[in-house]
C-alpha cells in the first residue's frame, strides 16, 4: 500500500508545471524515503531529477517500493481539477496499475477521487556521478528566469561565464547581441534576494536557451535557484522545494566541433 | 560551430 497526503495541492501541481514541457510521462519511484523521479527528455539533452521526502508529507505510507509509469498530459489534467487549498492524497495498492488522488476541500466538504491508469515505462536511467563543482551561482529564482527570457530573444544559447569577478550571461543573434552582468550581492539583509558566488576555477559554458527556459518552470516552487558548473560537464540548475525535498536539472554543454 | 553534446556522453546507463 502507497499513500502520500500534501496539505497544499499546489506543491504538486507546481511540481508538474515544472516537469511537463520537458517530458511526456515519467515514472514515480515511491519508497520509505519518499518519491523519487529521474527522466530525461525526448532528445536526451536535459534531464529532471525530482526528490520528495516523505517527511515533507502530512501523511506518508510506502509498505513496499512502487513504481508508478504516468502519463504528464494525463497527470496535469487530474491536478487541474484539484483546488489550491484542496490537499491532495495520492495513493495506490500494492502491484497495481491505477493510482488514484482524493482531493479533499479545506472544510471537507467536496472530497473528489480521480483513478488514473498507470503505464509501463521502459526509461532508461542515468547514473549521475558526485561531482565537485568548479562554480555555484545561487541567485533569486525570478531574476534567472527574467534573464533566460530577456536574452532568448537574441539568441539560441547562452554563454555563461563565471570568473571571480562576477558572473556573466551572453547571448548573440541577427539582431545584435544581449550581455548580462551580475555580482556577488555586497552585503546580504535577505537571502532569498542575494546573489551569492563561490568560486573556485573560472568555467565558461555554453547552453540552449530554450531548455533553460523549461527550467524556470519550476520558479514558483523556491524563491532561490542555484546554477553548479564545471569546465565540459552538464550545468545543474536546482531549485529546492522549502521543507520537501529538490528539483534538480541537468543540461548538457553546447561544444565547439 | 557548436554542437549540442548529449547526456550520454557525461553519465553512463544505470
Amino acid at each position: 500500500m502507497f499513500e502520500a497526503r500534501l496539505l497544499k495541492s499546489s506543491i504538486l501541481k507546481k511540481v508538474l508545471e515544472a516537469i511537463k514541457d520537458l517530458l511526456t510521462q515519467a515514472t514515480f519511484d515511491c519508497d520509505d524515503n519518499g518519491i523519487q523521479l529521474q527522466a530525461m527528455d525526448n532528445s536526451h539533452v536535459a534531464l529532471v531529477s525530482l526528490l520528495l521526502r516523505a517527511d515533507g508529507f502530512d501523511k506518508y505510507r510506502c509498505d513496499r517500493n512502487v513504481t508508478m509509469g504516468m502519463n504528464l498530459g494525463s497527470m496535469t489534467k487530474i491536478l487541474k481539477c484539484a483546488g489550491d487549498k484542496d490537499t491532495v492524497t495520492m495513493k495506490a495498492q500494492d502491484n497495481a496499475d491505477t493510482v488514484t488522488f482524493v482531493f479533499e476541500s479545506p472544510n471537507q466538504e467536496k472530497v473528489s477521487d480521480y483513478e488514473m491508469k498507470l503505464m509501463n515505462l521502459d526509461l532508461e536511467h542515468l547514473g549521475i556521478p558526485e561531482t565537485e563543482y568548479s562554480c555555484t551561482i545561487r541567485m533569486p529564482s525570478a531574476e534567472f528566469a527574467r534573464m533566460c527570457r530577456d536574452l532568448s530573444q537574441f539568441g539560441e544559447s547562452i554563454v555563461i561565464s563565471c570568473t571571480k569577478e562576477g558572473v556573466k550571461f551572453s547571448t548573440s543573434g541577427d539582431i545584435g547581441s544581449a550581455n548580462i552582468k551580475l555580482a556577488q550581492t555586497a552585503s546580504i539583509d535577505k537571502e532569498d534576494e542575494a546573489v551569492i558566488i563561490e568560486m573556485d576555477e573560472p568555467v565558461t559554458l555554453t547552453f540552449a536557451c530554450q531548455y533553460l527556459n523549461y527550467f524556470t518552470k519550476a520558479t514558483s516552487l523556491s524563491p532561490q535557484v542555484q546554477l553548479s558548473m564545471s569546465a565540459d560537464v552538464p550545468l545543474v540548475v536546482e531549485y529546492r522545494i522549502p521543507d520537501i525535498g529538490h528539483i534538480r536539472y541537468y543540461l548538457a554543454p553546447k561544444i565547439e566541433e | 560551430s557548436l554542437t549540442q553534446t548529449k547526456l550520454k556522453s557525461f553519465f553512463t546507463p544505470k
